[in-house]
C-alpha cells in the first residue's frame, strides 16, 4: 500500500495540475514538474508510480489524465455529505467557504448549543444537539467535522460514531479516544504558528 | 541540526506536558509519555535528546521542567507582534481566538481592501491596505499572516517582505515565491479534507 507521506503530497500535485489545465498546457516533463514543484524529477516519478504508470518515457505526464488520475485517488470524483458541529469561528469560515462544494464536499446542517445564534450567520440549516442522532439516523453523513471547544470534543465525538458516523475531522486540540475503525484527522492551526515561533528563536540564536 | 519532521511534533509534546502539570503530575517515564501520546518509549527519548538531555536514567521526566524546556525551543517565551492581512471569514476566526495572546502570539492590527467591515466585526484596529508600509516602518512586526483571496497573495507578500517583515503564515492556497531569508509557512485546511476522502474512498474499495 501507499505512505500517507505520499498521500499528503498529493492535494500539492492537484492543485498544481488543475493550475496547468488552467493554462491550457496539455502535457509536462517529470523534471519541468519538478522545477515548478520545488521537488527532484526522481521524487515524482517514484510518488506517482506507487499509484500506477502514468508518464510514457521521453513524452512525459498528459495533465488532464494525471489530474484526473490523482482526483480519484483522493476520492474527489464522489461527493461527500457532511456535518459540522460547532457554529463558531472557525465553523463559520468553514461553512462559508464555497471551494468545498466545488470539491464535491457538502455541509448540510450545523449543531450546536447555541443553534439559533449559528442561524443568523449561516444560511446552512442549524439544529440544537438533541437533533444530532436524529439526523445521522434519517440522512447521509459520510465526514463530521467538530469546531467545538477542547473540553467538549471527546463526548461529542462519542455520540457521533455511537450515531454511526464513520470520518471525523476535529479542529479542537485534542487527541480523540475513538474506536479503530473510526477515520480521523486532526486539524492544528496552533503548531503552525509554533513551527513559525520555532525558526524565528533559532534565526535569533544564529 | 534538528530535523523538521522533530519539530513538528514538540507541539504535541507541549499540549501533554501542560496536560500533566495541569493535573498536578510532577515525573513521568518514557515509557508512560509514549503510552499517553501513541509514540513508542525509544522515539521519546530520541526526540528530546536531539534538544538536550531531560530525563534521568529510571527517574523520568520532571514534567515542568520539560515543559518549560519545550515552550523555550519552541521560541514561546518570546513574544511575536503579528499583523493580520485579511479580515474575512478565517482572519476573523484568527483574531477572535483568545489561545494566542496566551501563548504570546499578539495580533495588533488587520489589514483589508475594505477595513470598515472588517472594523465592525472586530475590537482590534483595522486599517486600509495604503497603510502597510508605514505601519511596518513605525511599529514591530515579527510575523504576517495572510487570509486574503489565493489571487493576491503574492503580490500582498511582495509588498510585506519588502516592508521588512521575515516571516509569514500564509493560508491562502498558492506558494508564495519569496527570498531564501523569509520564513514561510503555509496552512491547509482543504488538504486534510482531503486526506480524509482519500481514506474514505480507499475504504470503499476495500
Ligand atoms: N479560531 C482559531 O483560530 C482556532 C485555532 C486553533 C484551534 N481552534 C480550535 O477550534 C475549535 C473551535 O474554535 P472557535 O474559535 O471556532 O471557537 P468558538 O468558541 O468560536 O466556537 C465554538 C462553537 O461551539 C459551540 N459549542 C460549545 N460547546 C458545544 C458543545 N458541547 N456541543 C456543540 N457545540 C458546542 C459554541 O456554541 C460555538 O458556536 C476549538 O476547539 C479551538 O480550540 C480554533
Ligand atoms: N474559509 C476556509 O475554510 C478556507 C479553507 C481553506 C483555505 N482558505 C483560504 O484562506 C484565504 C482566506 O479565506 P476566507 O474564507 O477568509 O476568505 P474571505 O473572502 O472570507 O476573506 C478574504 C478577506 O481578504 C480581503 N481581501 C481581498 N483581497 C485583498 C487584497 N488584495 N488585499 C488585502 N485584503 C484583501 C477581503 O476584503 C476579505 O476580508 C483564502 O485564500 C482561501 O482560499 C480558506
Amino acid at each position: 500500500n501507499v505512505s500517507m507521506t505520499v498521500v499528503r503530497r498529493l492535494p500539492k500535485y492537484y492543485q498544481y495540475l488543475k493550475d496547468l489545465e488552467d493554462r491550457g498546457v496539455e502535457k509536462i516533463s517529470s523534471k519541468e514538474l519538478a522545477s515548478l514543484m520545488g521537488l527532484t524529477a526522481s521524487q515524482i516519478r517514484q510518488d506517482l508510480n506507487s499509484f500506477g504508470a502514468y508518464g510514457q518515457q521521453g513524452y512525459g505526464y498528459r495533465v488532464l489524465e494525471l489530474k484526473e488520475a490523482i482526483k480519484q485517488i483522493l476520492g474527489l470524483s464522489a461527493t461527500y455529505d457532511c456535518i459540522l458541529i460547532g457554529g463558531g469561528n472557525i465553523g463559520q469560515a468553514l461553512a462559508k467557504y464555497n471551494h468545498y462544494r466545488k470539491d464535491g464536499i457538502l455541509i448540510n446542517a450545523i449543531f450546536d448549543v447555541d443553534p439559533e445564534e449559528v442561524a443568523r450567520k449561516t444560511d446552512i440549516a442549524a439544529y440544537g444537539m438533541d437533533g444530532l442522532e436524529d439526523y445521522v439516523a434519517n440522512n447521509s453523513v459520510d465526514i463530521c467535522i467538530l469546531a467545538i471547544p477542547r473540553e467538549a470534543a471527546q463526548n461529542v465525538a462519542d455520540r457521533v460514531v455511537k450515531a454511526g458516523v464513520r470520518a471525523i475531522l476535529n479542529f479542537a486540540p485534542i487527541d480523540l479516544d475513538l474506536p479503530e475503525n473510526v477515520i480521523v484527522n486532526n486539524v492544528s492551526i496552533t503548531d503552525n504558528f509554533y513551527t513559525l515561533t520555532y525558526l524565528l528563536a533559532e534565526d535569533a540564536m544564529l
